[in-house]
Parts: structure tokens; sequence; C-alpha cells
């Protein structure tokens, strides 16, 4: 059974692109067949997983608007054989407002992945044990249609003040894609990211949401870490950029919780 | 003659709100009238501002949806006399898919602001000198509608390398606002922010910008600071939180360079 992460968080720079990115390369190193699908338009996790997306390369915008068929437009990552992603383009910016008057407008996504994931089952070898989808920073359509296609929800939380401000609106909003879109859907998975053990701040921020949250956040943190954020300007995940380093041991130890917590951990 | 700011950039989390909320507070401390707008349904320059802004209460949604006046839905700031602003509410998050087939949809803000200003203009004590408007991490309606009552954008530019990524799709958005919408709009100031001066890749991408951007980028650059990012949480800004921080001196300097800019600087 493929399992479906969907990384959202209306809150910008929190973490999502490199959270999908780094814990897709840790997965694939472990053996695991991974597809990342960059559904936000700036295309970071495109960048970072190193595959082409230049605005008019067929990506997940042709499979929203024109129905495309996600086999058409998925590409392998050079990063490793396993790992697979359907890029998003700047052409994806004009999507949310293209969506809004079109038919199954908040399913789009999820009927495309069925039909990939159902034919791919067939083919053993390419069977895939995850998907993770990267959002942009909103809970419009694009959101909404990756809530509508996944199965959990994963989310990163900022170790900032403002990180619990828009948890609330996130939590009710994955309640309503529930009720209404999609009843598989769950909250499984929350990573506390760019904790910086030197500042109070940090640390009541973790602790108010372990408090909030105890059996979806997961024991591991990530640490900040310069060498994370240097690794996409080397279309690289810090996994392979600088195994050694604080980050990418992390992103290990949180690939490693999240997989284990499938098989019933 | 009121300076319009909008501060705007799709990439998350690069320091939109504090840059918006401290440069309105350092110029308030200076003297000057300031309204903020939030336009961003998290609410976080409300939140930093310290006006009320739970579900509900008169704000920036009623402004675009219901033609309400800013006159009904602007709050005094408890920071500074001089230091107003027009709060968001979790309401607007919806505000965008209402908006697309309104008409006028991407006008409304602007024809509110300007109907504000000229009422306030009649009577002298209350004549602002800035507005700067803090918009959400998307250049949909909302932002299409802040560079559309814009005069000047300011892009804050965090010093990490995804920070380039959507720095040409924001300049052509820009400048189609300006051919179709909008033609006193300039992008008149970049300021690079969380710049530690202790990693390479921080250098790097302030040395792009500025070889990109020679005469907009601000000399002043906004080290990273956590003083900065526990204000809020005072629901204060760092110029009254932690005046003799390295965050409050930096952002009294922006906004001393930003007001000279226009006297002919
Ligand atoms: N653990 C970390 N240590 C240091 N820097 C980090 C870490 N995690 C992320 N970053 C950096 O912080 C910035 C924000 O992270 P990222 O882009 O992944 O967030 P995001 O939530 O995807 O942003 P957006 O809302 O724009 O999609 C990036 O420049 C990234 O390189
Ligand atoms: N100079 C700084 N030093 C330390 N932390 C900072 C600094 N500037 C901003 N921050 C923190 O970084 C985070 C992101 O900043 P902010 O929320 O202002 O960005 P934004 O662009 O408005 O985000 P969004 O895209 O979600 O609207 C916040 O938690 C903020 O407190
Ligand atoms: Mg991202
Ligand atoms: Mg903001």
């Amino acid at each position: 059974h493929t399992r479906v992460l969907t990384v959202a968080n209306q809150k910008g720079g929190v973490g999502k692109t490199t959270t999908t990115v780094n814990v897709a390369a840790a997965l694939a190193q472990a053996g695991l067949n991974v597809l990342v699908i960059d559904s936000d338009p700036q295309g970071n996790a495109s960048t970072a997983l190193g595959v082409d997306h230049h605005s008019g390369t067929p990506s997940i915008y042709e499979v929203f608007v024109d129905g495309a068929q996600i086999a058409d437009v998925v590409q392998r990552s050079p990063q490793f054989d396993n790992l697979w992603c359907v890029p998003a383009t700047l052409d994806l910016s004009g999507a949310e407002i293209e969506l809004v008057n079109m038919v199954s407008r908040e399913t789009r996504l999820r009927r495309a992945l069925d039909a990939f994931l159902a034919a791919q089952a067939t083919t053993e070898e390419r069977r895939f044990d995850y998907v993770i989808i990267d959002c942009p920073p909103s809970l419009g359509l694009l959101t909404v249609n990756a809530f509508t296609a996944g199965n959990e929800v994963l989310i990163p939380i900022q170790c900032e003040y403002y990180a619990l401000e828009g948890l609330s609106q996130l939590i009710k909003t994955v309640e309503l894609i529930k009720q209404h879109l999609n009843p598989t859907l769950r909250l499984s998975t929350i990573l506390l990211t760019m904790y910086d053990q030197r500042t109070n701040l940090a640390r009541q921020v973790a602790d108010e949401v372990r408090e909030h949250f105890p059996t979806q956040t997961l024991e591991t943190t990530i640490p900040r870490s310069v060498r994370v954020s240097e690794a996409p300007s080397y279309a690289q995940s810090v996994i392979t950029y600088e195994p050694g380093s604080s980050g990418a041991l992390a992103y290990r130890e949180a690939a490693r919780e999240i997989n284990d917590r499938a098989n019933g951990g």
C-alpha cells in the first residue's frame, strides 16, 4: 500500500520544501521507491531534486489544467534511481484562478494520482512506497487538491512565534477536507523545524506543540543548520550534499521515525 | 503626498511582516503618521501591532468583499499614537475565491484607499505620511490588489538560495500590474533580511542581489536576531521591545534610508 503524505502549512518559510525533499531523499537512500509531487509554482522542490522545470516543461500544471497523465510528466531525480519527481513550473502560478470554474476542481490531482498508482501497481518494481506532495504557502485550490489526494498530512512547524498563529486554521481546513472530500485524510505527523536550542522561544514553541499534539509530533526535531540551506544551490538534498551534517542526520532520523510509525510504530 | 509601499514576495518566510511592522514602527517613532494595511489572512502584522483581529472584527475583509470604508475598520496601534492598522482576520482566507468573479476585483483596495486618503487630507493632523501594505506569500488577487493600490514596491529578500528563484516572476508581475492596472507602480526598495554574516551563502546572495539591483537595494541589511522573532509574542515591534538590539538598530536605519530616498536621496 502506497503512503501519500501531503506536506502543508500556509505559514511561509517553515520548511515544507526542505522537509519534502530531505525526507524523500532519506527514504530513497533506504531503498524505498519515492515520488515527490511539487505543487508550488515556485518549483523549489524541483530545483532541490535536480529536475528540469523551466517554463513549458511538462509538469503538474498540465495534470491540473489539461488532465495530462502523471506518467507523461514524471521525471527521475538524478540523486537516486528510486526517487522520482513531478515538477512544478511557473505556469502553475495562474492555475488557481483557472481551476476556480473548472469541473471537479478539488479532485483533479487525486484522480490523476489514483490512475497513476493503479497502473504502477501492475509493474512490481515501480510500485511506489511513498508519494510526498509539497504545497505552496496558502490554503487555496492547489493545497486543497493536495489534501484531497493525500492520506496523511505532515505539518512542518518552525519553532517561532508566528508558527502557532495559523495552526488552528490549518487543522480546521484538514477537518473540512476530511468531511467533504477525503474521509481517509488524517493529520499523522508534525515535524519541528529550524530548532535552535539556544533560544527560549524555540523551546517554548516546541513544548507547546508537543503538549497539544503529543502523538503526532515526532521525537526528532530538525536543528537549524547552514548545510541544509546550502544543499539546494547544488541541486541536492542535504542527505547527499553533506551526509554527516546535523541536518542530514536529523532528516534521516525523521524519515526512519515516519516509516516506523506506519509499520504499527 | 502620502507614500504607499507594498511589501511583497511570494516566497514564504522572508520577512515581509517583520519588515512591514518594524519599518512602520520606526517611522512612527520618528514622528511620521503611518498606516499599516494587513492583507494576509494569517494576520501576523495585526498581531505584532497589538490590534484586535479575532474572526468577525471589522477588517480588510469587509473592505474587499462588502465595500466597507477604511475609516470604519481602522484601529490605532497601542504602540504609538501615530501608528494605525487595518487588521486582517481569518475571514480573509476565503476572499481570493470570492473576488475572482467580482466586478473591479483588482482595484477594490485602491478605490477604498484613495477615498480614505482623500478624506484624511482635509483634516491636517491625520494626514498619513506612509501607508505600508503587508502581503501574503502568493501573487494572487490579494497581492494584485496591493500592487494596484501602492505606488512603490518593497521586496524583502532573505539571504538564502531559494530567495533568488522567484524574483524574476515577482518583477514580471510588478511590470504587468504597471502596464495594465497601475502606471505609478515602481520597484523602489529591496531589503536584505536575516543576513548571517558567518555564512558564505548569505554573502553570495547579497552580492548577487546588489549586482542586479544596485540602486534599489538598501545599504542597510537586517541581521538575524532572536529579539526580532521574540517581539511579536509580546504584541510589539522590536523597536519598542528591545530598542538597543541589532535588529532594532537595523530597522531604524532602514526606515531612515527609505525616508531619505523620498526626499531626493
Ligand atoms: N533546518 C534548517 N536549517 C537551516 N535552514 C533551513 C532549514 N530548513 C529550511 N531552511 C531554509 O529556510 C528557508 C525556508 O525553508 P523552505 O523553503 O523549505 O520553507 P517552505 O515552507 O517550503 O517555504 P514556502 O512557504 O516559501 O514554500 C529556505 O531558505 C531553507 O533553505
Ligand atoms: N531579522 C530576523 N532575525 C530573526 N528572525 C527573524 C528576522 N526576521 C524575521 N524573522 C522571523 O522569521 C520568520 C519569518 O518572518 P516573517 O513572518 O516576517 O516572514 P513573512 O515573509 O511575512 O512570512 P509569510 O510568507 O508567512 O507571510 C518569523 O518567525 C520572524 O519572526
Ligand atoms: Mg516551499
Ligand atoms: Mg507575513
